[in-house]
């Protein structure tokens, strides 16, 4: 493994979004994980819809709340096409599902895993380098009052309640971290990034993590 | 939905607002004073989130549900290699 990587280093990383008041972290952390899932792959960067993913997915309860594994069951069974942000726009509430003719163009995806990788941060670190951007559920509580370094105390893994996408690691200082995509806007921690403690299951940021095959 | 917990909604009183601010504040100390030496650690302080109480900051933005995910093992691994 590098020291350190980030796959925004690789221009695969859309720009930090902003959930506002809606609880919709979890549409936010998928959407993300797709967009870069094609990036990747060659396809260039774009803000796919959220909202889509908000409206759309069942099992899921939209601003309101929801969960990363049902949103990412959701778009594997029902193999939806995320269409871009531009066409289905964010509107910070629940709204009717749009639908879009097979003609339109989107983006699927193939498949997707989920995995706790608990006590096993260097196998998903390992993860993170081949499958690419991978979602997470965090104890997201004391990020009410984060404003930079690297998160390892006052953060448990007891009862995670928020979606992130983990976009890379450094293990070049002291303290080696996972680098952290947030949905509460750039202004937020690190540019709307956090730094979480490598290493120690901090946040309980292993318990929950899932990645998109496109 | 089910689990849905109350949201603040309407306008949220100045005393109110000044209230949650306050307790911000003893809060950022509280947490910054614990570990004040140990380097790159984090660093707690006022934000877009400091006139919301605790409750009401989690009511809003911590709401994603979970369900318990398979342990991964090598054997994962590989299946999800050939996946890919």
């Amino acid at each position: 493994l590098p020291s350190r990587f980030d796959w925004r280093d690789k221009h695969v990383v859309t720009q930090v979004r902003n959930q506002h008041a809606c609880g919709g972290c979890w549409a936010f952390s998928v959407v993300g994980a797709v967009e870069s899932a094609y990036a990747i792959k060659g396809k260039p960067l774009e803000d796919l819809s959220v909202q889509q993913v908000i409206d759309c997915s069942y099992n899921n309860y939209g601003c309101n709340g929801g969960s990363t594994f049902n949103a990412l069951n959701w778009l594997n069974e029902t193999q939806v096409k995320l269409v871009r942000d531009s066409e289905y726009p964010f509107k910070e509430r629940n709204g009717l599902c749009h639908y879009f003719s097979d003609s339109h163009a989107g983006f699927s995806i193939k498949g997707y895993s989920a995995h706790d990788f608990s006590n096993q941060e260097d196998k998903m670190a390992k993860a993170l380098l081949t499958f690419g951007p991978l979602v997470g559920i965090v104890d997201a509580v004391s990020w009410q009052d984060y404003l930079g370094g690297i998160i390892q105390h006052h953060c448990s893994s007891g009862e995670a309640n928020h979606a992130i996408i983990i976009t890379g690691f450094d293990k070049t200082g002291t303290t080696p971290y996972w680098i952290v995509r947030n949905s509460w806007g750039s202004s937020w921690g690190v540019d709307g990034y956090a730094h979480v403690k490598m290493g120690s299951n901090i946040c309980g940021i292993a318990d929950f993590v899932s990645a998109v095959f496109v | 939905g089910p689990g849905a917990t109350s949201t603040p909604t309407g306008p949220r009183s100045s005393e109110q607002q000044a209230a949650a601010f306050r307790e911000s504040r003893n809060r950022h100390r509280y947490l910054n004073s614990l570990f004040p030496r140990e380097n790159s650690t984090a660093i707690y302080g006022i934000n877009q989130f400091s006139y919301l109480f605790p409750e009401e900051f989690k009511a809003i933005y911590l709401r994603t549900k979970t369900s318990r995910f398979p342990r991964y093992s090598p054997e994962v691994s590989m299946l999800i290699s050939n996946m890919s």
